[in-house]
């Protein structure tokens, strides 16, 4: 465990804290692609089933719980609780153009072939692209919400701060996993040209908006 | 190398 790898986690809890007290007050799910969230919610799950097979610490069983149940909540918020505020008419990305290929390749392109690691391997995959629907969503309305943002930062930090993690395990442990440095950046190049609007736009304190 | 078995990261 190194300070990159803790910093990494520590945003993503934060993304996803950020986004449920956001749904929580507002009372609104505006601008939040359900698409993305239900996405997240699959990666957990189908990445996090070593929870009935491997221990490997208490901090990560603990997280991963938290992980679960969280993404679980945001999806209830979104489609049930406060359903009547989700606007899917805007949340308009296909799945099935992520599902399709990120299935065919995990099965192509894994360690084992065998059901859990395929899984696992889908888990990785399909996380690199589950914020598409959400970027989908902020381009095709134009605008996002500054707290959207706020989640959308973080969530980019997570992933920057994995790669930062990955350089550090290789250079000190002789570690590294392929599948998940590949799509790890392959994620988080979907989050630069998010960050550059950050950076010129939101922490100038001007909404994000597009032209 | 790796452990197939046991992804450390979350």
């Amino acid at each position: 465990m190194n300070i990159f790898r803790i910093l990494g986690d520590v945003s993503h809890l934060l993304a996803i804290i950020i986004l449920l007290v956001k749904i929580h007050r507002s009372k609104s799910c505006a601008g939040i692609s359900g698409k993305s969230q239900i996405l997240f919610a699959l990666v957990f799950t189908t990445r996090y089933l070593d929870l009935f097979t491997t221990f490997i610490s208490l901090y990560n069983t603990v997280m991963k719980v938290i992980f679960l149940i969280c993404a679980y909540i945001t999806v209830y918020m979104i489609y049930v609780k406060f359903r009547k505020t989700f606007d899917s008419e805007n949340d308009s990305f296909r799945l099935e153009f992520l599902l399709v290929p990120v299935t065919g390749l995990s099965f192509l392109e894994n360690h084992s072939f065998t059901p859990l690691e395929i899984l696992w391997t889908f888990s990785i995959y399909l996380e690199s692209v589950a914020i598409l629907p959400q970027l989908f969503m902020i381009s095709k309305t134009g605008e996002a919400e500054t707290i959207t943002t706020h989640y959308l930062f973080f969530l980019g930090l997570y992933r920057a701060l994995y790669i930062a993690n990955w350089v550090w395990r290789y250079h000190t442990e002789k570690f590294y996993d392929q599948i998940a440095v590949v799509s790890g950046v392959v994620q988080t190049i979907f989050y630069c040209d998010f960050f550059y609007l950050y950076v010129t736009k939101v922490l100038k304190g001007k909404k994000l908006s597009l032209p | 190398s790796m452990d197939l078995a046991k992804h450390d990261e979350l």
